[in-house]
């Protein structure tokens, strides 16, 4: 989901 | 992960790393910006709100608390350690860097993905972050001589969103609705702010001569 591969960055 | 996000991560941990030994081997922060320390901590402290809530990789959140932990034990130093906080230009680190805060909070009110307290937060850590060197910039020009690492500590800090950008374009290319302008548009911006000092850290290093920016 868009959600959680733009948080996967630092 | 792919190598330029990984590259990334390592030349950010590798800035942060020299200011620490800078500021606890010879203990002095002389040329280091504190405001610029300051934004980075609420950078970190509003990007990580989710670190007990959302679990990515242990990579991950053991770089999340290095980013903290570092940016925190930066700032108590400068302010709190009796023989770093007599090495602080205090006259000289005078940006208003509150007033960096404000614009980047309305922006993120008015520009973002999603309109939750979490992204808000981090879209307003992402537009902060990009201007969150300015201090220290306008620092470099007041003091014109700057020592080596803290020379160092800034071309690293400039070359990690750098490497990031690259990483957006490899994962732009490979994977499929990989799109986030907002996290592009800040970085590139970021990186942008870095372009003279690049330039005149190149000449230095070119010359082999200190590192002076311009007046």
């Amino acid at each position: 989901s868009p959600e959680t591969d733009s948080k996967d960055e630092l | 992960m792919n190598i330029f996000r990984l590259a990334g991560d390592m030349t950010h941990l590798a800035s942060v790393l020299v200011l620490l030994l800078k500021i606890h081997t010879i203990k002095s922060c002389a040329g280091v910006s504190l405001k610029t320390q300051e934004l980075y901590v609420i950078v970190f402290a509003t990007r990580y709100l989710d670190i007990f809530t959302s679990f990515v990789s242990i990579y991950n959140s053991l770089m999340k608390l290095i980013f903290l932990g570092s940016s925190f034990s930066i700032v108590w130093y400068m302010r709190y350690h009796k023989a770093v906080h007599r090495t602080y230009d205090r006259e000289q680190d005078t940006f208003r860097h509150w007033f960096l805060m404000l614009p980047c909070i309305l922006l993120a009110l008015l520009i973002h993905e999603k309109f939750t307290f979490f992204e808000v937060m981090w879209t307003f850590s992402l537009y902060l972050e990009a201007v969150a060197i300015l201090p220290q910039l306008v620092l470099l020009q007041r003091t014109r001589n700057i020592d080596n690492l803290t020379g160092q500590y800034i071309f690293l800090l400039g070359g990690y969103r750098g490497f990031y950008i690259l990483n957006w374009i490899y994962r732009y290319f490979t994977e499929p609705h990989y799109v986030h302008w907002i996290t592009w548009i800040s970085g590139l911006v970021q990186t942008l702010l870095y372009a003279d000092f690049f330039y005149y850290y190149f000449l230095s290093w070119k010359n082999n001569k200190k590192l002076q920016l311009p007046a």
